[in-house]
């Protein structure tokens, strides 16, 4: 998992949204019901909560839109870009929005609820069959009114089981008529419109009159999508026409004819050759679910991770029963903690948790004995300053040390520079050349890294030298070049162009690494000699410069290891 | 069995068009998701090669690391996502 630069996230745990508009693909019951089922995945494994506000600003504001929708991140169409949400934070931070140029479903293909009828809202069964004819959508079939409707069960003839499927002549939604249905004809700016339509609007949402005069009365609401509307293309989500003459031939289904891609597309009208009138049909579409799950996991601080089967995955991927990953369950915790409280609690992890976390201070038969060591005189008149480049820089007991051919300086919180010590008369076991060490605040406990080798110091006891593959590095790294405190219990290693996360607790590298360096730390060399961290900011050591980076993750200085720190 | 009929491709009038080149997609994806051209805020300037782009691509999506724009790499970048970059700075 990832997270922001900066670990953006909530300063409280209840957390409110606010859905600010809907998508016309499904009936707002069934938004509602996926944003909030959305919602409940994270807050099942940690202590948020998710209340919804149907009017002012709330956390995380949600909205469906097309192409340029209001922010610097203009949607793409059909396919390609589905979402993006913002960081949690103030204004558009913590805000989610939808491309509404997809087509939304619950990643089955279209999602037909029913009103009225006698199914209580249950979904249309497709296919079902009616007087001995099968339908694979709502018809107007068997009724004068010209209203869609579709069977809840198989066979329509022997349950008598039925809905209305959603249309325009049956409801709107948003607007300012209270979802009451289409008037046709309608009189917009002097013109007559007999059905829905986007003129008048530039966000491309069907929209269309509840009286038959929109110039008096201006009551509108947005037609809902049907079963059969046709998706992208240019005909506003019209209904597919069957047959319809494309090329000179006649098609009474959709086709990819025609196309590059084999998406199924339809003429709207009698003939695409003389109107060029179409769309895309219906197809899977995408999870409102799944789609929002993930970009809920934005608005709390969750970027993307690289863990394929994770739900902060940036790619698109139908789950049919969606569980969340133990990579999106750590990420969010860190941000959050677990979930207070008896229930649910998330997955257990796959290794059964009997079995202890292996102990550093457990003495690993394999391990190399510890070799005896001289302890080497130390040359008083070994200056610091004249010291071009450091074997590393770190933190011990917050003061910071500067390590160099068995020697080591401090720098005293008062300024003043204290050394040169002896690197063996304090730490006997170790060589005269530390690459990188660090002390685990949790448990003091110093590793020193050299070479391909650590060793772990509690207090004088050590333990150690051991191959840095027992930490699960891999056996082509030559050394450990830096090494950041993350957390309580996470230390990131550096070498080469990359870095790898250790679980300290358990001692083994985390799943989905390494990374790049400068893909997460943008701005600083990725060949650094040594990365250490020092009162807040993180220092990038090459050659005599040091780059600073802030908590943000921001280069906000660049300077000499010479004089800025060791204040020669 | 006849012949496949030839496909004809056309242009459909209003779509949002989207045929480019394959290094061009390449390029537009690794842009779009913070690969490469990233705006650096300050300090040092690395400028990353297309190669090294598509290697950082590469391991972010779990595919092979060849810094080459495979089959499977282009395949990856006309995948549905999400829109947030990959690569924040």
């Amino acid at each position: 998992y990832k997270t922001f630069a900066g670990d953006p996230k909530w300063d409280h745990n209840d957390v409110t949204y606010r859905i600010i508009n809907y998508t016309p693909d499904l009936e707002i019951s069934v938004v509602d019901d996926a944003f909030a089922r959305a919602f409940k995945v994270w807050s099942d494994v940690t202590p948020l909560t998710f209340t919804r506000l149907y009017d002012g600003t709330a956390d995380i504001m949600i909205s469906f839109g097309k192409a340029d929708h209001g922010d610097p991140y203009p949607f793409d169409g059909k396919d390609g870009l589905l979402a993006h949400a913002y960081p949690p934070g103030e204004g558009v931070q913590g805000d989610a929005h939808f491309d509404d140029d997809e087509f939304w479903t619950l990643g089955k293909g279209p999602v037909v609820k029913t009103r009225y009828g006698n199914s209580e809202g249950a979904m249309c069964h497709f296919p079902f069959t009616f007087e001995g004819k099968t339908y694979t959508t709502c018809t107007t079939e068997g009724r004068t009114d010209n209203l869609p409707w579709c069977a809840t069960t198989a066979d329509y003839s022997r349950d008598k089981k039925y809905g209305f499927c959603p249309s325009e002549l049956l409801y709107t939604f948003g607007g300012n008529a209270d979802g009451a249905e289409c008037v046709f004809p309608f009189v917009f700016l002097g013109e007559e419109y007999d059905s829905c339509t986007t003129e008048g609007r530039s966000d491309g949402y069907r929209w269309c009159a509840t009286t038959s005069n929109f110039d008096n009365d201006k009551k509108y609401g947005f037609c809902p999508s049907r079963d059969t509307t046709t998706i992208g293309g240019n005909s506003d989500g019209a209904p597919c026409h069957f047959p319809f003459e494309f090329l000179g031939k006649e098609y009474d289904s959709c086709t990819s004819e025609g196309r590059g891609d084999g998406k199924l597309w339809c003429g709207t009208t009698d003939s695409y050759d003389d109107d060029k009138k179409w769309g895309f049909c219906p197809d899977q579409g995408y999870s409102l679910f799944l789609v929002a799950a993930h970009e809920f996991g934005h608005a709390l601080g969750l970027d993307h991770s690289n863990i394929r089967e994770a739900l902060m995955y940036p790619m698109y991927t139908y789950a049919e029963d969606f569980s969340l990953h133990k990579d999106d369950i750590e990420g969010i915790q860190y941000l959050y903690g677990r979930r207070t409280g008896p229930d649910p609690t998330p997955p257990q992890p796959d290794t059964p948790t009997t079995i202890p976390y292996p102990d550093p201070d457990e003495t690993d038969p394999t391990d190399e004995p510890t070799e005896p060591t001289t302890t080497r005189p130390v040359d008083p008149t070994k200056d610091a300053c004249k010291v071009t480049k450091f074997d590393t820089i770190t933190v011990i007991e917050g003061v910071l040390h500067f390590f160099k051919d068995g020697h080591y300086w401090k720098m005293s919180s008062n300024g003043g520079l204290k050394g040169p010590f002896s690197v063996s008369e304090r730490w006997s076991a170790l060589p005269a050349v530390i690459d990188s060490a660090f002390e685990n605040m949790l448990t003091r406990k110093l590793y020193f890294f050299s070479g391909t080798r650590f060793w772990v110091y509690t207090g004088n006891s050590v333990l150690g030298p051991r191959s840095i593959e027992k930490l699960g590095l891999p056996n082509t790294i030559q050394k450990v070049e830096g090494a950041l405190q993350r957390g309580k219990g996470k230390v990131l290693l550096f070498s080469g162009e990359n870095y790898w996360r250790l679980d300290v607790k358990a001692q083994k590298i985390d799943m989905g690494y390494p990374r790049y360096t400068d893909a997460v730390f943008g701005g600083v060399p990725n060949d650094a000699h040594d990365v250490f961290q020092y009162k807040g900011h993180i220092y990038f050591c090459r050659d005599r410069f040091y780059w600073r980076m802030n908590s943000r993750r921001q280069v906000d200085r660049v300077g000499y290891v010479k004089y800025d720190l060791l204040k020669c | 069995w006849s012949a496949p009929l030839k496909s004809k491709f056309v242009t459909f009038p209003g779509e949002i068009l989207k045929n480019m080149t394959d290094m061009e997609l390449a390029e537009n994806y690794l842009k779009k998701f913070g690969y490469m051209n990233t705006v650096q805020r300050s300090g040092f300037q690395s400028m990353v090669s297309t190669e090294k782009a598509l290697k950082m691509m590469q391991r972010q999506m779990g595919l092979e690391e060849t810094g080459q724009l495979d089959t499977s790499t282009l395949e990856a970048m006309k995948q549905p996502r999400c829109g947030v970059p990959d690569v924040a700075n």
